[in-house]
C-alpha cells in the first residue's frame, strides 16, 4: 500500500525514527534518551496527524507486529518500543546501533 | 460541584484509588505495583467512562493540581502520578501509606 511505502522509505532514509505521542510518558522517554544521547530523530506525533495517525499506526502493526507506541526503527531496522529500547542502552548495545546508522 | 464531591466521597470511602487510562504503560505500572503488594485499588478508566472521562481528568486537576493520569490517592490523600508511587515504594515509604489506610 501506499503507506507502506512511504513508512519504509522513511525508516531507511532517516537513522533514527520515532513513531510517537505527545501525551505518553514512554514516547517522551524515549524520546529524552535520545536526546540525553545528542541524536536527533525523525519524529512523528500520531495524535497530532489527524486520521493519518490511527492509519499510520494500523500500517506500522502490519509491518512491524508491533501496535503500540513509540515505535522506533534505527538504521532502517525495527527495534521496538519503550522497554526494548531502554534494555538496549542498558546493555550497551544502543549507542553501537546508533553510530553505525548515522554512518552510513 | 457534584463531580468535586463525588470525587472527594471516593477517595474518602476507598484505601486506595486510581484514576487511570487503559492503553497507558504508566497506569498499567501503578496498578501492577499494587498487584505485586496485593493491594485491591478502586480504580477508574477514564478512556472507558464516556464524556464522564474528560470531566473527571478536569475535576481531577482542579483538586490535585494534577492534569496527568495516572491519578493515585491512599487514604484519602494525593500521592501524585506514577513517578511518585514508585518513589514512595523504592524510599520503603508506600507501604506504611498502604497499611495505615486499610485499617481505617
Ligand atoms: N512495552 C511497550 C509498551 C507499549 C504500550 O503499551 N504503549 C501504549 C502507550 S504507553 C500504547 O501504544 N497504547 C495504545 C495506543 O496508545 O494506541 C513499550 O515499552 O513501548
Ligand atoms: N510524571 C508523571 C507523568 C504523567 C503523564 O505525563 N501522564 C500522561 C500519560 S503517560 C498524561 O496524562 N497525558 C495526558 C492525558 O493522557 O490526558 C507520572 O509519573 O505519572
Ligand atoms: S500513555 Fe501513559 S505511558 Fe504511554
Amino acid at each position: 500500500s501506499r503507506l507502506e511505502d512511504t513508512i519504509k522509505k522513511t525508516v531507511s532514509d532517516n537513522p533514527v525514527v520515532v513513531y510517537s505521542k505527545t501525551w505518553c510518558s514512554y514516547s517522551s522517554e524515549v524520546k529524552s534518551l535520545f536526546k540525553k544521547l545528542r541524536v536527533d530523530p525523525l519524529v512523528f506525533e500520531l495524535d497530532e496527524m489527524g486520521p493519518q495517525g490511527p492509519q499510520l499506526q494500523k500500517v506500522l502493526e502490519r509491518i512491524t507486529g508491533q501496535s503500540t507506541v513509540p515505535n522506533v526503527f534505527i538504521g532502517g531496522k525495527h527495534i521496538g518500543g519503550c522497554s526494548d529500547t531502554l534494555k538496549l542502552y542498558r546493555n550497551g548495545e544502543l549507542e553501537p546501533l546508533l553510530s553505525e546508522a548515522n554512518t552510513k
